[in-house]
């Protein structure tokens, strides 16, 4: 657990990974939906983080610890946790 | 709790499994219906909703397991971060919504996460979306969005916080007014084509839910309870306590209300008459009532039951009856690739080949030589020490292992044997006369559960742990097998094989019929043995 850590914590994966995971699960706008995406601050991304942790119920803290990383590394539902997205699909 | 406002309309939905074909993950396409159905019990038991399957693209819940990008703009992850997904309803009627599941993920059917991600519980949550939850953040609820083990297994129980949830959205279960039917995935609710003419002709699915003069519609029980009413779509009885005449339907009545001709459960016709079966039978008979299944000296070749079956010629086997358990003193194990084999099964995604008190393990990479055969008892050390053989295996859809010896079976959870056990085999329904099964196997043209012994077999419902009460029924049906079969399984390929003597057939599900009239010798094939036959079988030996 420990080395899968410590790859996972690797800063330039992460910053990447970090994104991503905040997009794609609702805490922080694309940047195709907002323009102010790619001039994201680091204010919004540990903003973004606190409300992850939040929901997660593990303490706010807006920082990138061991609780957050472990929290992104365990297996989830692919669905956004906030409703930025669209997510209703239609069939037929 | 957090809903979507937007929910379906009606209280009974369908769903259907689109993905079929689990070759990749050694998945089992009835595994996976099994644990679906688990799944959707889980919201059903508190809520208003009934799920019936249905095999349709137009169902309400359609069910798949997509790789990587599939289209949707949520591409899987491969095997990690990234379990599965499902679509929120859309509030209207005749659209259907998806559930994927990223089947890269290693999935495991048992109801625990010990030998991989628990389906089930991957399952439960995506349902929870497909039926308008959004996730929670309640820490331990089942809406929660990360990946957390569930208690119980199958036996799963709502948290408060979900229970709320859908209790908002579709109301509470009413017990007193609503008589729980039980649901039971490998009895799919077929939804039958019927043909209106109007000005065009058009094709319309609906359910068979039409009343039937010979039994009356009962607003209590809309599914109707007779297993014979074409409104019940369970085949059998869904109160056991029911004791409504059983009057099964003349094999002449040319009502079929089945979606095909070819499965051994459906009302026997002209074609698959049996003589075994006796149409008149009254619902008096108690199943101990059932004749004596005796074994019959081995004979070359035997009597075709009807017509259309062929003769069938056995590869010798050196044993016609194991009744009275042989004491093995010192006897060495069986030759891997010159013997019988007394029983066959898939267990944990391997299989094992029992003989006498030995048995072999074939997995993905074949035949496990080294220290094989082994005896049995050096992994199922709470089998009885003079153990000499078993009669029949199978792996229980819960994950279970039954082993059946003589008149007693034994129920393992993994190598360890269940406390209680062994029982009577009479516990399960079969009659007190019956000293052994032959066989037993989960079906994977159904998910069904059989036992065989002598001319005589039985379908058995897993969910009240009894064989159904129109049974048993003449081996005729499995065309072309005969009778006193040694093994029966049904491989990861998901085609059923027969084993008699040294040699086996594989069975055409579909056209209920062995595929090659011939016996072909097992040793070569399941043991990777020298192939001292020609091409085809013993007779040119």
């Amino acid at each position: 657990a420990s080395a899968k850590l410590g790859r996972i914590a690797k800063r330039e994966v992460l910053d990447e990974n970090l994104n991503v995971y905040l997009t794609r699960f609702g805490y922080m706008p694309s940047a195709t939906d907002d323009a102010v995406g790619a001039l994201r601050t680091e204010e919004s991304v540990r903003n973004a983080i606190k409300e992850m942790q939040e929901f997660a119920g593990i303490p706010a803290t807006g920082k990138l610890d061991d609780r957050t990383i472990k929290l992104m590394n365990t297996p989830r539902c692919g669905l956004p946790d906030k409703s930025r997205q669209t997510s209703g699909r239609r069939k037929r | 709790y957090s809903v979507r406002h937007i929910k379906w309309h009606r209280t009974d939905l369908t769903w259907s499994l689109r993905t079929t074909q689990f070759q990749d993950q050694n998945l089992r396409s009835y595994d996976v219906r099994y644990v679906i159905s688990k799944a959707l019990d889980v919201w059903s038991k508190h809520s208003k909703l009934t799920f019936a399957e249905v095999d349709s693209d137009r169902a309400d819940i359609l069910i798949y397991f997509h790789r990587k990008d599939h289209g949707d703009n949520f591409p899987f992850d491969g095997r990690g971060i990234i379990l599965a997904h499902a679509f929120f309803p859309t509030g209207q009627e005749g659209v259907s919504v998806d559930v994927h599941f990223d089947a890269d993920e290693n999935w495991t059917t048992s109801g625990s996460s010990d030998l991989g991600t628990n389906l089930f519980m991957v399952a439960a949550h995506e349902i929870g979306h497909s039926l308008g939850l959004s996730h929670s953040n309640v820490e331990g609820a089942l809406m929660y969005p990360w990946y957390t083990e569930m208690k119980n297994g199958f036996e799963y129980e709502l948290p408060e916080d979900d229970r709320l949830g859908i209790q908002s959205l579709y109301g509470a279960r009413d017990e007193k007014k609503r008589e729980r039917i039980p649901h039971y995935p490998h009895q799919p609710t077929y939804y039958r084509p019927t043909t209106t003419t109007t000005t065009t002709t058009t094709t319309t699915m609906r359910p068979v839910t039409r009343p039937h003069h010979k039994y009356p519609y009962d607003p209590r029980n809309p599914y109707g309870k007779h297993p014979h009413d074409p409104r019940n779509p369970y085949g059998y009885y869904p109160n056991r306590s029911d004791k409504s005449p059983q009057k099964p339907m003349h094999p002449s009545k040319k009502h079929h209300y089945y979606p095909t001709g070819s499965n051994p459960d459906h009302k026997p016709d002209k074609k698959h008459y049996t003589p075994g079966y006796d149409p008149n039978r009254k619902s008096t008979a108690t199943r101990q009532d059932y004749p004596l299944v005796t074994k019959r000296p081995y004979t070359k070749t035997v009597k075709p039951h009807h017509r259309n079956q062929p003769h069938v010629t056995h590869i010798p086997t050196e044993r016609t009856t194991r009744y009275v358990p042989k004491e093995y003193p010192g006897e060495p194990p069986p030759d891997t690739c010159d013997t019988s084999y007394d029983a066959i099964a898939v267990i944990r995604k391997e299989l094992f080949i029992f003989k006498d008190r030995y048995f072999w393990r074939i997995g993905d990479n074949g035949l496990v030589e080294k220290n094989y055969p082994a005896e049995i008892t050096r992994l199922w050390k709470d089998f009885p020490k003079n153990l000499t053989h078993i009669d029949a295996v199978y792996e229980r859809p819960d994950g279970h292992i039954a082993f059946f010896i003589g008149d007693k079976y034994y129920l393992f959870a993994g190598l360890r044997v269940v406390p209680g056990y062994p029982k009577p085999i009479t516990d399960l329904g079969l009659p007190v006369s019956l000293k052994k099964i032959d066989g037993a196997m989960v079906w994977g043209h159904n998910g069904q559960t059989y036992f065989y012994s002598g001319d005589m077999y039985w379908r058995f419902d897993e969910s009240v742990q009894k064989v159904e009460l129109d049974y048993p029924r003449n081996m005729a049906m499995w065309n072309g097998v005969g009778t006193d079969i040694d093994a029966v399984f049904q491989w990861k390929d998901g085609r059923t094989y027969f084993f008699k003597g040294k040699g086996f057939w594989k069975f055409n599900d579909q056209r209920m019929s062995v595929e090659h009239v011939e016996q072909k010798p097992s040793g070569p094939f399941w043991m990777g043995c020298k192939q001292n036959y020609e091409e085809n079988g013993l007779n040119q030996k």
